[in-house]
């Protein structure tokens, strides 16, 4: 009789369980009726399931997010553990919807999933994709903008594996700051 | 400690098939 390793059928649980929403813009709904819950995850084998069986960015209609959270925390600045965080935003010129937009999601979501920013990885709210005709934008969300020793080291972390050059400048911004902002853009409490 | 995957690990999964 033949044993059966159980590397050969268990699957590789990660950290934290994982949600994907989708959101499409339909402007006779309010803006969370247009949030949809698609599917949740915990292990690398259900997360490919789900990449894998998605549109990818891309692909979608200007006014489409995909946000990736962890099980519990909603994609929207009101929940409890984004009301006193903020973002690392990556804005994409239309160029880079062809030549980046893709592989910097991917790139986003397996630093989420594979817990890339070590101790301070349990800062990490979420990320967000936001496909836009004006241009594109990804942001990695995390719960206090009181935290700089995490939140710089997310934003090397993060800069370095997307491959954005050194001298590219990418900001942090609460989303106090993002929510009452007068202009076109929000103040960068980090970069 | 934490599970920590990085890319090459995680790359390696894409398109195995998983028993479920």
């Amino acid at each position: 009789q033949k044993v059966i390793s159980p590397e050969s059928y268990i699957k590789h649980p990660l950290q934290n369980k994982w949600a994907l929403w989708f959101f499409k813009n339909d402007k006779s709904k309010t803006w969370q009726a247009n949030l949809r819950l698609i599917s949740k995850f915990d292990t690398v084998e259900d997360f490919w399931a789900l990449y894998n069986h998605i549109q990818l960015p891309s692909d979608l209609m200007s006014g489409c997010d995909y946000s990736l959270f962890k099980d519990g925390i909603e994609p929207m600045w009101e929940d409890g553990r984004n009301r006193k965080g903020g973002r690392w935003l990556i804005t994409l010129s239309k160029q880079q919807r062809r030549a980046d937009l893709d592989r910097f999601w991917l790139e986003t979501l397996m630093c989420l999933v594979g817990e890339g920013f070590d101790e301070h990885s349990d800062d990490v709210c979420g990320a967000v994709i936001n496909v836009r005709a004006k241009g594109d934008k990804i942001a990695v969300w995390t719960t206090d903008y009181e935290n700089k020793d995490a939140i710089t080291h997310i934003g090397q972390v993060y800069k370095e594996r997307l491959g954005v050059p050194p001298k590219v400048i990418i900001g942090y911004q609460s989303h106090a700051d993002t929510a009452t902002k007068s202009g076109s853009s929000t103040k960068n409490k980090f970069v | 400690g934490k599970r920590q995957y990085n890319r090459v690990f995680l790359l390696g999964f894409q398109f195995i098939p998983a028993c479920i």
